[in-house]
């Protein structure tokens, strides 16, 4: 899956998902790539957020509608990824995932849960892509 | 004489919050992308539409994503990857714009190969939000996207005739007869189905796919 999330030059921020879904998943599966707020999720006002994992487990938590509603409440993007992965982290203790926030200031963070989670980011500061590790 | 009428303490002491507070978020005027896992070519593509090619955000996340769909970025976007059971792709994509909290979004969309541009098709052609199946195909197509076109490729096709010979293992069912091979599956009796629940404290702990879920194989 890609997750993306991008800020324009007008302030204008969109977010986006593309998947081919879980490998030998049951005819007719679909997990949380195309469902909003879960694996990804976009406001102005406040910021993004884009999400990977199991799909299955991510799409019944809206992990990226709450790291965005958690962000538009004041905590900053590292606060409000670990949080929306923790919650369900606590109900599904070996759940695979992880998201990334991105607030208007164009300040991320991401936060994982039982893998090594890696998202890459390009703004005018950098030369190039640059690609952030995030252990669980 | 009438008295001047003052704005409230209140705004007054407001005010040059709200300017503070808009003076930061305009002084950005800088674009920004950031993208699941280390797909470099997708961000790189989104980059370019958004400050070489001053696109919109929207138009940026459509640029990145069709990217990492012709890329097949590590076989789990676009054609070609993730075969279900019977062998066959099948993509699901989603946009939100947002500024207008638009969205666009087709799920399990067969013979299709360009997920996210028929997501912003649904999103700037229709009033609805997601389309599924082969109806998205179809709509997508009448909205002139390519195809019918066959999702699977030599790699998916190749996988999933691995994965018949280890006979179908790992796979997503539970609960029923025949888990452990190719089926037919049928339903367990109900009063021994398997909730994966283990009650601990006061926490509900219910077991996921972690055992099946991974680097090639995710959402």
């Amino acid at each position: 899956t890609i997750s993306m999330a991008v800020i324009d030059k007008m302030g204008h921020i969109a977010a986006g998902t593309s998947t081919n879904g879980a490998t030998f998943k049951v005819p007719g599966r679909v997990g949380d790539g195309p469902i909003a707020g879960s694996s990804a999720y976009a406001d102005d006002e406040v910021g993004a957020c884009g999400a990977t994992g199991d799909g299955d487990i991510m799409m019944r938590f809206l992990p990226c509608y709450q790291v965005v509603e958690s962000m538009r409440r004041g905590m900053e993007p590292k606060q409000a990824a670990a949080d929306a992965v923790s919650r369900i982290a606590r109900k599904y203790p070996d759940f695979v995932g992880a998201v990334f926030a991105i607030n208007t200031k164009g300040e991320h963070a991401g936060a994982c849960h039982n893998w090594t989670f890696q998202y890459s980011v390009r703004n005018a500061n950098m030369d190039d892509v640059e690609v952030f590790t995030v252990e669980p | 004489m009438a008295p001047k009428k003052r704005p409230p303490l209140l705004l007054l002491l407001l005010l040059p919050l709200s300017l503070l507070s808009i003076t930061v978020d305009a002084a950005l005027g800088q674009a920004v992308v950031v993208s699941t896992w280390a797909f470099r070519e997708a961000t790189r593509a989104a980059w370019r539409a958004v400050d070489g090619g001053g696109s919109s955000a929207v138009d940026a996340v459509v640029a990145g994503c069709s990217a990492c769909e012709e890329l097949r970025c590590d076989g789990t976007v676009g054609p070609g990857g993730s075969p279900d059971e019977n062998g066959e792709t099948t993509l699901d994509a989603l946009i939100m714009d947002g500024t207008t909290m638009e969205v666009g979004a087709v799920a399990g969309m067969r013979y299709v190969k360009d997920g996210i541009k028929a997501a912003k098709l649904v999103m700037d052609y229709t009033k609805h939000t997601l389309l599924v199946g082969e109806k998205a195909s179809l709509f997508a197509i009448s909205m002139g996207l390519p195809g019918p076109t066959n999702l699977s490729s030599p790699e998916s096709i190749e996988k999933w005739n691995n994965w018949k010979e280890n006979n179908c293992q790992p796979n997503f069912r539970k609960n029923v007869i025949n888990g452990n091979s190719c089926g037919p599956y049928h339903p367990e009796f109900e009063n021994s189905c398997d909730h994966g629940e283990e009650r601990g404290s006061n926490i509900l702990r219910v077991k996921s796919n972690s055992d099946v879920i991974g680097r090639h194989n995710h959402d």
